[in-house]
């Protein structure tokens, strides 16, 4: 463990309760794709199952569990308590367009051809493009409450800070996880433009805003 | 480097 993917898996954890205080203080899902949502549960699902068979540490358990469980527990806010909140008309990013790819993806890239490892690979690639259904509705609507942006931000700011780590372990360690570091750099740059717009918007105090 | 799955990660 390094400071660098320590702080991205706080920012992560930070980025969960950010989206969990949006929704219970504004009372709404107002902005936030169901559809990005229901991808994280996938990929939660398919990448820390291995907690029935595999023991890292206790803080990779904590952890693992935590996500799992968070990310099924928004959906459920989603669906059931603040379901009249959610417009699908403007959630409309066609997702098989994703699944299938990744799902192929996986199938030719994956470190052994077994059922758990495919599955593994699978949610490594789908993982880094869970967002664009998010960041779709964002450029659809042009704007975003500030609260939404933070969690944007959080979100996008644990995989980015997964790259200083990586070069960290090639240097200290000498091993490199090629799936994950070229998903993570994908996942990033998917960033890029929501995180110019944020920095040059709402951290100057000023309200989202995409230009037209 | 070694090519492997970094499993320990999140």
């Amino acid at each position: 463990m390094n400071l660098f993917r320590l702080f991205g898996d706080l920012s992560h954890l930070a980025s969960i309760f950010i989206l969990l205080h949006k929704i219970r203080t504004t009372r709404s899902c107002r902005g936030i794709s169901f559809k990005t949502q229901a991808l994280y549960v996938a990929v939660f699902v398919s990448r820390y199952l291995d907690i029935l068979w595999e023991w890292v540490s206790l803080y990779n358990f904590v952890m693992k569990v935590f996500f799992i469980a968070s990310s099924c527990f928004i959906l459920y806010l989603m669906k059931m308590k603040y379901r009249p909140t959610h417009d699908p008309s403007i959630d409309t990013f066609r997702v098989e367009f994703l699944v299938g790819p990744c799902a192929l993806l996986a199938l030719i890239f994956n470190y052994k051809f077994t059922f758990t490892e495919v599955l593994w690979s699978l949610s490594i690639f789908l993982e880094s493009l869970a967002i664009l259904p998010q960041l779709f509705m964002l450029q659809r609507t042009g704007e975003a409450e500030t609260i939404t942006t933070h969690y944007l931000a959080a979100l996008g700011a644990y995989r980015a800070l997964y790259i200083p780590n990586w070069i960290y372990r090639y240097f200290s360690e000498g091993v490199v996880d090629p799936i994950a570091v070229t998903a993570g750099l994908v996942q990033t740059a998917l960033y890029a433009d929501f995180f110019y717009v944020y920095f040059t918007t709402v951290i100057q105090g000023q309200k989202f805003e995409l230009p037209a | 480097p070694t090519w492997a799955p970094a499993k320990d990660e999140l």
